[in-house]
């Protein structure tokens, strides 16, 4: 089973639309809800069973070789801009 | 299936592949591009063809890490590429750290990734079957690939059906070479294309407001059936609309005097009008124009000699560095009649004129013809 921190998992799930973009700047704080939510999202998008926790299955998911393109295109502020 | 919300108005699209893997012979990857594309152009009238040099619809490079984007690569695994949807250009890009092979098991099968990153060229998003090959996710190497029925359902919701061999029509808005246009002309916009207010919506259709009647924009001039009147589909919405914009939560903003409404497609969204002052904070009433710029969610409004930026996610909304004035933006006109985000590029309007914005210069492009151009030709068909 690949490793994967709560840390890294946040990242994946930020960088792909799971979650809004990580701000290094501000203190943002994702709760446990957010991130069982944004888990959840993620299982239910990807066809896994769907437990709102990171188990060995959603894991192994997130280090998989994929596509770099948002999973949600609205759901943060930066979309695949240009600018 | 799912769609991005913007689309290409043209079906001869044009590609080049700008900078080449290292591995891999050019000819080879020339090839499964050109495969790549077929994908889809089997079951549309799309047409792709290849270039080496000039402008093209789609450009295509492998990159290293940070590539000027800001959406670096990873090294080996992880991203394998990414494209631009439509309205932000329909680039693609691909990691050049990754293995790129051809018709093999090892590796990262190059025309299977291309052909999944040209579905985000062309406006798909990803896919939540797992079958599709607009799901995000690399499932190895497939010697039998076909397009699943999603992406075909998918694309073919943006394109139509493939109707012949030689499809779809090479008249663009805004690279037409023909001057003689199909159908009949608006008479109404060919004679006085100052207009009120352009918007896309959430479906990817441009419309022009002007007085109390709006019409749809085609690839090349004004649909049939228009003009309509604007409280036939908007309803509740008056006329003489200063201006308006498609957020990316799909709800589409009209401004009026001191008055704004919300709509989702023409369903008004909620009790309206409201105050300006009251939902867009710091934005003056009586405003001319507004765009939205869809990869930051910032929205810019213009008045007279000034503009102002309102980032909804911001308090406030709008820094206190602003309003600023438009001729920071070299070659653009004050007190615009509208403006336009279309493929990338901020379009604004006054009289009968219309100025292509760049970004990424911050300035008025330079072309040929040179813009100022005029909208009734380019844009309404005349």
């Amino acid at each position: 089973v690949p490793l994967m921190s709560e840390n890294g998992a946040m990242r994946y799930l930020s960088q792909f639309g799971y979650l809004p973009p990580s701000n290094p700047s501000s203190s943002q704080i994702i709760t446990k809800e957010t991130m069982s939510k944004a888990i959840t999202d993620f299982q239910s998008f990807a066809g896994l069973n769907v437990t709102g926790f990171l188990d060995n299955e959603t894991i192994t998911l997130m280090s998989a070789p994929r596509c770099g393109v948002k999973d949600k295109v609205g759901a943060s502020s930066d979309g695949r801009s240009k600018r | 299936y799912a769609l991005q919300g913007s689309r290409w108005r043209v079906k001869k699209l044009t590609y080049k592949i700008s900078k080449y893997p290292t591995l891999l012979e050019k000819k080879v990857v020339d090839k499964d591009i050109s495969r790549a594309f077929a994908v889809w152009s089997e079951y549309t009238d799309l047409t792709f063809t290849q270039k080496r040099s000039g402008q093209v619809h789609i450009e295509i490079r492998f990159e290293r890490g940070e590539h000027g984007d800001g959406d670096p690569f990873d090294g080996p695994g992880g991203t394998l590429a990414h494209a631009y949807f439509p309205v932000y250009g329909g680039d693609a890009h691909f990691d050049e750290s990754e293995h790129w092979t051809v018709n093999s098991y090892r590796g990262t099968n190059l025309f299977q990734v291309a052909a999944h990153e040209f579905g985000h060229s062309l406006g798909l998003s990803h896919s939540d079957i797992k079958s599709a090959l607009m799901a995000p996710f690399y499932r190895g190497y497939d010697p039998d690939f076909v397009l699943d029925s999603d992406d075909i359902q998918g694309i073919q919701a943006l394109y139509g059906t493939r109707t012949s061999k030689i499809g779809g029509t090479d008249t663009n808005v805004h690279h037409r070479t023909t001057a003689s246009p199909t159908g009949e002309e608006d008479q109404e916009l060919c004679s006085d294309p100052k207009v009120d207010t352009m918007f896309n919506s959430a479906d990817g259709n441009t419309y022009v407001f002007k007085g109390d009647h709006y019409w749809k924009l085609t690839s090349d001039g004004v649909a049939s059936g228009y003009p309509r009147p604007i409280t036939t589909t908007w309803r509740g919405l008056p006329g003489n609309i200063d201006a308006a914009f498609t957020y990316k939560n799909g709800k589409t903003y009209f401004f009026k005097g001191s008055k704004y409404w919300r709509y989702v497609g023409g369903r008004m969204d909620g009790d309206y009008p409201k105050d300006i002052s009251e939902g867009f904070t710091g934005i003056p009433d009586n405003i001319d124009a507004a765009t939205v710029w869809t990869g930051n969610g910032k929205i810019y409004f213009y008045k007279g000699t000034k503009f102002w930026r309102f980032d909804p996610s911001q308090k406030p909304p709008v820094k206190s560095t602003y309003p600023k004035l438009i001729s920071n933006w070299e070659g653009l006109p004050n007190n615009v009649d509208a403006a336009l985000t279309y493929h990338g590029f901020t379009y604004f309007f006054k009289d009968k004129a219309y100025y292509r914005f760049n970004d990424r210069t911050f300035s008025v492009d330079i072309a040929d013809p040179a813009f100022p151009r005029a909208t009734a030709y380019w844009w309404f068909g005349c």
